[in-house]
């Protein structure tokens, strides 16, 4: 475990609690893409599938256990809370998610570490975190600007991956036999994917306006 | 004790 890891499963982390937030204390789900949080739930539950098998430490199970748990809950609320449902948007949450579900699922096929029913749904679950937060980048563009919880919630996701990705480098060069394209090369597509999101985000904060992206 | 996994991040 190194800093970079740490704080990247803390501002994961702090994403998800700002989300539930929101939702918890505003009643309301509104600038949130309901397909965002199904593929965010798919991809949990697709990748810890060896929560039962492999333990590795306490604090990997604790965390596997809060990313399944807040993940499911927030697509339960979005859909089956009675007050919240009610203020989802679903003309604006358009995005056709089940191709990205589909697409990912037959890259893992063709591209994987072993062919193994776990290392597929792994890798499968790497790209489809990738690719994850487009509905909810397309749904914000939609909807012009939007609320502050919905713009940090963005942002924190896209902080996880880059300390994700600081996490990579330190452990490329401190450990000799590291090697972990697939998550890497997908970590730093899917921040990529975030990098237009951070630059108007800046430009909001800097100019201390509230976030305007161009439709 | 953190057993090194093949996946041992989140």
């Amino acid at each position: 475990m190194n800093i970079f890891r740490f704080a990247g499963d803390m501002t994961h982390l702090i994403s998800i609690l700002v989300l539930l937030l929101k939702i918890y204390a505003t009643k309301s789900c509104s600038g949130i893409s309901l397909k965002t949080q199904e593929l965010y739930a798919i991809v949990f539950v697709a990748r810890y599938l060896d929560l039962f098998t492999d333990f590795i430490s306490v604090y990997n199970t604790v965390m596997k256990l809060v990313f399944i748990g807040c993940s499911l809950a927030i697509v339960w609320c979005m859909r089956l809370h009675r007050v919240v449902r009610r203020t989802y948007n679903k003309d604006v949450d358009t995005f056709r998610h089940y191709f990205l579900v589909l697409g990912c699922f037959l890259l893992a096929l063709f591209v994987h570490e072993k062919f193994t029913f776990q290392e597929v749904l792994w890798a499968f679950s790497i790209y489809l975190e990738a690719v994850a937060i487009l509905p909810q980048l397309v749904l914000l563009q939609r909807s012009g600007n939007v609320d502050n919880l919905t713009v940090q919630y963005v942002f924190f996701l896209g902080a996880y991956r880059a300390f994700y990705i600081l996490n990579w480098i330190y452990r490329y060069l401190t450990e000799p036999h590291f090697g972990r394209w697939i998550a890497s090369v997908a970590g730093l597509v899917q921040t990529a994917l975030y990098a237009d999101f951070f630059y108007y985000y800046f430009i909001s904060w800097k100019n201390n306006a509230k976030l305007q992206l161009p439709a | 004790l953190e057993k090194i996994s093949n996946h041992d991040e989140l």
